[in-house]
């Protein structure tokens, strides 16, 4: 029926390689059986039929974000040895971690002298790669700050940053909005990304399985020492470069590694090495947070 | 002793040595053992998806199970049963197979079809100790 067919065609859309295991006869499973199978991340479907070449061949890759893909790998290197073995860190409590570039951004800048460059973005993401088992433990908005203006060695940005969310489906206009004040401290090596948590924001959204998260980001920064309380000298031109998504997870499933949780494998426990000094300032400061969080849960 | 006394009945072979008694005991040549396996996802070409690690060292578990399992493999005394079962009662029922008995995990990060990026940490896929079975 037609519908099944659109379904079909907004499913290619949404996640190709889904569709493509559909597509190719090797895949052609029982329903039930299919559906388990089309949760599996691609790796996993890869190396269980060996469909790679079919599934690589047929399936168009988007290419990701050149400052994403750099992000990630130092996150990899961070988290992992140059054999693949997972580091044990604490507070790593996430085996999964997932990084979204928007698809849409309308941007508009405006400057206004009193409260400095004001940036605010239109962004949406489509969240359709995190799976059910996927539990989300933190989620931050990764923005990379390339500035043009060199900066004296020890400067502070005093920055706003409001988030509404876009509910199409309902007539009323957006209302939930979420707005974090926070500084950043630019020592004197440039600072080339910044996390800032929206996990509070993010949570219920993806909690009710909302896959496409719209936002609307504004995005405000004044230069100043905290020291002189002089008002904010002229707002220095950031070029902001649209912020990508991070979701750190813990996927509950049979094949995702549980190592830091020992109660569920009664494994021997990995080597603690240390505290975990992630290469991010988090300016949100919630490692406390994280660490609490740690401890519960290895508890 | 009894030989000497009466030769004739010694069949005509080399005069009887304890280390041919002994060798149905010595573990075999090629016993079960882990040996090394090293990949790159390039060889596969699955390098335009998966970024890394670069190489990847699955290992594999092969080799003869000795007769006595015992501790060595940490073999449950089944291995030991099946073993019996072959040699004595029927052998089309199989010897004990070499296999891997514990794992560690892989951290591999990939591209997916969306052009999102994940990082994904996987259980058992790599062998680090093997056993008969």
């Amino acid at each position: 029926p037609r519908s099944r067919s659109r379904g079909s065609l907004e499913k290619f859309l949404a996640a190709p390689e889904d569709a493509a295991s559909e597509l190719n006869p090797v895949l052609q499973l029982p329903k039930g059986v299919r559906q388990g199978y089309a949760l599996l991340p691609p790796l996993l479907k890869a190396l269980s039929d060996q469909g790679a070449r079919t599934w690589d061949s047929e399936v168009p890759r988007l290419q990701p974000d050149s400052r994403a893909l750099r992000f990630m790998k130092k996150l990899y290197k961070m988290s992992a040895t140059k054999e693949g073995i997972p580091k044990a860190h604490k507070g790593h409590l996430y085996n999964t971690v997932r990084l979204f570039t928007p698809f849409l951004e309308c941007r508009h800048h405006h400057r206004d002298l009193v409260k400095g460059d004001a940036h605010s973005v239109d962004l949406l993401f489509n969240l359709d790669r995190v799976t059910a088992l996927e539990h989300l433990l933190k989620s931050v908005l990764l923005y990379s700050f390339d500035t043009s203006v060199p900066i004296s060695s020890s400067v502070t940005f005093i920055c706003h940053l409001s988030i509404k969310e876009h509910d199409f489906s309902s007539q009323v206009c957006p209302s939930i909005s979420h707005s974090l004040a926070f500084s950043l401290h630019f020592g004197v090596r440039k600072r080339k990304w910044v996390e800032i948590d929206v996990t509070s924001f993010l949570q219920p959204l993806i909690a009710t399985n909302r896959r496409n998260i719209h936002m609307a980001v504004n995005f405000t920064c004044l230069m100043g020492d905290p020291q002189r309380s002089t008002k904010p000298e002229n707002p220095v031109n950031v070029t902001l470069v649209p912020p990508s998504l991070l979701l750190y997870l813990n996927d509950t499933s049979e094949q995702a590694y549980h190592g830091w949780n020992l109660l569920r494998h009664g494994r021997k426990s990995p080597v603690w090495t240390g505290q975990r000094n992630s290469p991010l300032v988090d300016p949100m400061g919630d490692k406390k947070k994280g660490n609490s969080k740690g401890k519960r849960a290895s508890r | 002793q009894r030989r000497n006394e009466n030769p004739k009945a010694a069949p005509a072979t080399s005069p009887y040595n304890l280390s041919e008694y002994f060798k149905q005991f010595v573990f075999p040549q090629n016993e079960c053992q882990l040996h090394n396996f090293r990949l790159s996802f390039s060889q596969l070409k699955w390098d335009k998806w998966i970024i890394a690690p670069h190489r990847y060292s699955p290992q594999y578990c092969q080799g003869d199970c000795p007769r006595v399992m015992g501790h060595r493999y940490g073999s449950p005394v089944h291995t030991m049963v099946q073993n019996l079962i072959y040699e004595k009662l029927d052998p089309s029922v199989p010897k004990p197979s070499c296999v891997p008995a514990e794992y560690s995990p892989l951290s591999v990060l990939t591209i997916e079809p969306d052009g999102s990026i994940v990082y994904k940490e996987y259980e058992d896929m790599i062998a680090t100790k093997c056993t008969c079975r």
